[in-house]
């Protein structure tokens, strides 16, 4: 369900 | 990184630099509540934890450190260097109320259940009702300086952006985050009041004043 968080993102 | 990210973290970017120097030339934070920037500091070191942990790009590292340090200049500026002008009487948001619930939801809706990982969702959770005890603020006192409101829309306008760069990287690279879509798209919610009286009001040069 979730897709991961790539921490790319600020 | 796309057109629309770039943008929205330019004006995120943006609004911290008017804020910044709205507080230091004019030198007061009256309008401004300590009370989200509390709130903000607390959701950029719960979310850059990782700066010491994962390295994604040298702009991502730059980007973090800045709104970190930034986040905690202007908490000094307001609680130490310039506490006289600090409105504390205006600033009255029980912030208990908004980190409880986001940390409560975090443990229950999250990627991963490692502390690095529940404490960025923590922090997705947070930020998306941060700016809850300045628009309190504006509404207790009728009314923002024009700067305040210009430091609102581009603080607003970042998290909107945000919203067109997930739907691109949706479209384009079949990559979405249902926890920071769902949170950004409720912090962009919280802001279209606001959006409507900046465009009405402050856009033809009249101050933000809500009616009585």
């Amino acid at each position: 369900l979730l897709q991961e968080n790539d921490h790319d993102e600020l | 990184m796309n057109i629309f990210r770039l943008t929205g973290d330019l004006a995120h970017l943006l609004a911290i630099i008017i804020l910044l120097l709205k507080i230091w030339k004019t030198r007061s934070c009256a309008g401004i509540s300590g009370k989200s920037q509390i709130l903000f500091a607390i959701v950029y070191t719960t979310r850059y934890l990782d700066l010491v942990t994962t390295f994604v790009s040298a702009y991502n590292t730059l980007m973090k450190i800045f709104f970190l340090a930034s986040s905690y200049a202007t908490m000094y500026l307001i609680y130490i260097k310039f506490k006289a002008t600090y409105d504390h009487n205006h600033d009255t948001f029980r912030i208990e109320f908004l980190v409880a619930p986001a940390f409560v939801l975090a443990m229950l809706i999250t990627h991963a259940y490692t502390l690095l990982e529940v404490l960025w969702t923590f922090s997705i959770y947070l930020e998306s009702v941060a700016i809850l005890p300045q628009l309190f603020m504006v509404s207790k006192t009728g009314e923002a300086e024009s700067i305040t409101s210009h430091y609102l829309f581009a603080l607003g306008s970042y998290r909107a952006l945000y919203i067109l760069n997930w739907i691109y990287r949706y479209v384009m690279e079949n990559n979405y985050d249902l926890i920071a879509i769902v949170a950004g798209i409720v912090q962009t919610v919280l802001y279209c009041d606001f959006f409507y009286l900046y465009v009405t009001k402050v856009l033809k040069g009249k101050k933000l004043q809500l009616p009585a």
